[in-house]
This record gives C-alpha cells, structure tokens and sequence, in this order.
C-alpha cells in the first residue's frame, strides 16, 4: 500500500545516502 | 537543486538529490581520486532496500486497477533495479582495484539511478492517487449539471441526497492534497476554489428551491429563478475545473514560492 512504498521509499533513500557519505568522504580526503 | 511538488516525495529524495549532486561535483574536480573503500556492505543495505521496495511496488501495481499506475510502475522499478546492479559492479570492480575508474563511474551512475528511479516511481503513483481525486472531481461534476433537470421538492430533496457524499468526498481528499503541495500558488489556487464549491453549495439549494417554488406556484420570474440557478452551476462548475487544472500541474513556479 502507499504507505508501505513510501517507507520503502524512504529506507532506500537513507541506505543510498549512506553510501554515497562514504564515496563522498572517501573522495573529500 | 532539484524539486518535488509534493511534501512526501521532497522529504524522502530531496536529502539524496543534494548528497548525489555533491558527489558528482567532488568527481568531476578530482578524476583521479584515491583510493576507494571497501563498499560491499553499503552497496547491499541498498541492494536489500531496493529489492523490498521492488516488492511492494510489484505489488501495488499488481493489486491498483489504474491502467497507467499498471505500465509506468515497472519501468521505473526496472530503473531502480539496474542502477543497483551498476552498484553490485562497481562494488566488485573495487575490491580488486580500488582506484578503479569504470567503478567510480559505475558508483556515480548507480546512486543517480536509485535517485531517478525512485524518483519516477514515487511519481508514478503520486499521479495515480491524483487521479483519484480527478475522478472523483469528474463525478461531482457531472452530478452538477442534473440540478437542471430538478423541478420539484421531491427531486431536490433526492439531488441533495446524491450530491452530498460526492461532495464532502472531494472537499476532503482537496483538504489533504493541499497539505501535501509544496508550491504555494498551487496550494492557494486550491484553497480558493474548494471554498468556493463549498460556499456556492447552500446557494445553489436555495437557487432550485426558489426556481422549483416558483415554478409550482407559476409566479412570475420563474426564467429569473432559472438563470440564477444556472449562473451557480455555471459557477461551481468553472470552480471545480480549475481544481482540476491545478491538481495536474507539477511545474515548480519560483516566483510563486512562500
């Protein structure tokens, strides 16, 4: 249901900001 | 920066968007970089999120009986897929190698893709529950036109009955939708017009009362009556367009923002 996919939606969007902290500060060094 | 029309999908992709656009910058300045992490475990928090929110999309495009929510959800989930496996890749490519060029692309394509992606697949369905209300909105309108043909207490009494729950329906999901909006015009534009349905409601019983009043008793002015009942039809109806008009536009007005 809606609120279901935006969870989803939401879990994602934390996991990819995760990873993209870690090139970024890879990158920043 | 880029922009979302609505409160939920900006609060979810707005944080990544901004970290996304950062770290394409950092990659352009710096081509050759250092060397990277290890990021098999990120890669696969994003492996594991994409692949339950695959599910739910499936199956909400399985279970919705919208034709277009139905064909645009998969591509945008196939979208979401792809770009995590652009991530599986790099991940790969830089555990052997990591200065590895092709996989820092890999990296930056895979992250945009998730944004664009999930991006696509929030839109997708937030149109779907916009044409809810569209629908919704089509059907009060419709109703609208029958107080026309409504010539006497019996019949209004029926017409009110009918129009009602419609009615209430739509002022509702309008309210809702409203809050969601994240453009200020739009928002105001909305606003405005569903009070005016739903001050124009108790004036356009009482228009059919008088047409249908005068019309039993064959006073004079009965074609008054009827022009005054027809004017708020005519008014309502121009009013719930505009709702209409508004509920579809996603263009982000810079001048207009609060």
């Amino acid at each position: 249901d809606a609120a279901e996919m935006v969870k989803q939606a939401k879990i994602l969007a934390m996991a990819t900001s995760q990873l993209v902290n870690g090139i970024k500060g890879e990158a920043e060094t | 920066m880029p922009v979302f029309h609505t409160k939920t999908i900006e609060s979810i992709l707005e944080p990544v968007a901004l970290q996304v656009s950062q770290l394409v910058i950092l990659h352009e300045e710096a081509e050759d970089g250092n060397a990277m992490p290890d990021l098999y475990r990120p890669v696969q928090a994003v492996c594991a999120a994409v692949n339950n929110l695959v599910k739910v999309g499936r199956e909400t495009a399985e279970t919705s009986a919208d034709k277009v929510l139905k064909q645009e959800m998969p591509l945008a989930l196939n979208r979401v897929e792809e770009a995590s496996g652009l991530l599986v890749d790099a991940s790969g490519l830089l555990r052997d190698d990591p200065f590895s060029v092709p996989a820092r692309k890999k990296l930056i394509d895979g992250a945009r893709g998730i944004l664009s992606g999930t991006s696509a697949l929030l839109l997708a369905f937030d149109e779907a529950e916009v044409r809810k209300i569209l629908r919704v909105c089509k059907s009060v309108l419709e109703y609208l036109a029958i107080a026309e043909v409504v010539e006497s207490m019996e019949d209004l009494v029926t017409f009110v009955k009918n129009l009602t729950p419609g009615m209430t329906t739509m002022s509702k999901m309008i309210d809702q939708r409203e809050k969601e909006l994240t453009h200020q015009v739009h928002r105001e534009k909305l606003v405005y017009s569903i009070n005016s349905v739903k001050n124009l409601t108790p004036v356009l019983i009482s228009g059919i009362k008088i047409f249908v009043t005068t019309k039993q008793t064959g006073g004079r002015g009965v074609g008054e009556s009827q022009e005054n009942r027809n004017y708020v039809v005519t008014k309502m109806s121009q009013e719930i367009h505009e709702i209409i008009r508004v509920l579809q536009l996603t263009t982000y007005d810079e001048e207009g923002w609060d």
